[in-house]
């Protein structure tokens, strides 16, 4: 709260030798 | 320090995109790996994949290697590859990844960003600054900025010949102020006669400087001759009596450490009142800490209500002085790197080994406990563990029992 960033739900992208394909994890950004 | 900031989202469990190390490819390649411990700015690492085997854990500085949120490979084409002692363990990766990952955490995608931005300081070579004259405590000189390193300054004083009259000191320490601080406090100052001009010189910004709190000198204030303890800055292990000298403007004062005082002043201290390391009358004795007495006080043991009567003087109000604890988090034991403040371009691998509200006593790891220093929770001269190499200064270990002398 303090250093204005929030954790929020996030698409994460990931590519394996086995394809590419999503995942939902959570990641801190800066307030808007 | 660096990442200070934005530290509350580096946690156990937190995953991040890593080199992978444990391959035959000639190609660099990375892999997923968890937090699964962190210690300063080191995190243990394990792979994915390994489960409860701690046999391939790994430390790694979060400031130095290269570390990344989850997703970075596929955004930047680098390739994700499983290591090669655990590759034959799993047959569909993909699914392993989405079940592992799904809800947890990784770092903020700006994380590498960050990290080099919270690396960068303002101050810069050829700046002039105030700082304590090292040789006459109750001076200032003006000193030139030579190096910056992690936001510690090599200051070399200004009529150094051979740039080897210098001074480590922190950019928020207490002994570094703007040109012009010394006399709108009314505070001594040795003016330079340097013979030569050097192209390039400014004056560092005022903004640039820690702030200190604003004080209302108008009413109850510090007097001349009140008594107060004090850490001692010629030996910070020891905290001694010592008496307001002179009361200075913007709440600065000189102490002078009883027993012990030049009789022209100049080991005369400036502190603001409002710094931690001063302290009211009794506070040792309510925290079990071994006062310094005046030196050749012939009356042991010292009690402070004999020695003011003695001394025909008068403690300083209790209500003036810092009573804020911030909420450190330090806890005994906990290791740390510090500034040796009695050599302070040393940076040291220490201990805390005692905690009094804010004040920390920091023991230098292989020396005696006599060189140990007290120091504020809030210093800009301590660091957590790693810091030394993300900054790329040089860690003193911890002595040998052979070389302490």
């Amino acid at each position: 709260e303090a250093t204005g960033r929030k954790w929020e739900q996030k698409q994460v992208q990931i590519k394996t030798l086995e394809g590419e394909f999503s995942v939902t994890m959570w990641a801190s950004d800066d307030k808007k | 320090v660096p990442m200070g900031l934005f530290w509350g989202d580096i946690a156990e469990g937190v995953r991040v995109e890593v080199l992978n190390s444990d391959t035959n490819l000639s190609t660099k390649v990375y892999w997923i790996a968890e937090i699964v411990r962190l210690a300063g700015f080191k995190a243990l690492l394990r792979y994915e994949g390994f489960d409860n085997d701690s046999s391939h854990d790994f430390w790694c500085n979060l400031g130095v290697k290269e570390i990344h949120p989850v997703g970075w490979c596929a955004s930047n084409g680098k390739p994700l590859v499983p290591p090669k002692s655990i590759q034959h363990k799993c047959s569909n990766w993909k699914a392993f990844l989405v079940k592992r990952l799904t809800g947890v955490k990784t770092l903020p995608h700006d994380f590498s960003k960050r990290v080099q931005e919270s690396t960068q300081y303002p101050f810069t070579k050829l700046m002039r600054v105030e700082v304590v004259d090292k040789t006459h405590l109750c001076r200032t000189r003006v000193a030139l900025v030579e190096q910056v390193i992690g936001g510690r300054l090599r200051l070399v004083y200004e009529e150094s010949q051979d740039g080897s009259d210098d001074f480590w000191c922190h950019m928020y320490s207490p002994l570094i102020h703007s040109i012009g601080w010394s006399r709108s406090i009314g505070h001594r100052f040795k003016r330079s006669e340097v013979s030569k001009k050097i192209e390039g010189l400014i004056d560092a910004p005022s903004q640039l400087f820690l702030k200190v709190k604003d004080v209302d000198q108008s009413g109850d204030w510090f007097k001349d001759g009140m008594k107060l303890e004090a850490i001692d800055p010629l030996n910070l292990s020891a905290i001694c009596v010592a008496t307001v000298r002179k009361v200075l403007a913007d709440g600065y004062l000189m102490i002078g450490i009883d027993g012990s005082e030049a009789a022209d002043g100049s080991d005369w201290f400036c502190y603001h009142s409002t710094s931690p390391s001063i302290f009211p009358v009794g506070f040792c004795e309510i925290n079990n800490i071994e006062l310094t007495p005046p030196r050749g006080y012939n009356k042991p043991p010292f009690k402070w209500f004999d020695y003011l009567r003695e001394t025909c003087s008068i403690a300083a109000p209790v209500k003036l002085f810092n009573k804020e604890v911030p909420n450190h988090g330090f806890r005994e034991g906990m290791k740390l790197e510090a500034v040796d403040l009695m050599e302070p371009r040393l940076v040291c691998v220490a201990t805390i080994t005692r905690i009094v509200h804010r004040l920390l006593r920091i023991h230098f790891d292989g020396w005696e406990d006599e060189y140990d220093q007290w120091v504020d929770c809030e210093s800009p001269d301590l660091y957590p563990v790693g810091w030394c190499q993300v900054t790329g200064y040089q860690l003193q270990p911890p002595a040998a029992q052979s070389t302490r002398e």
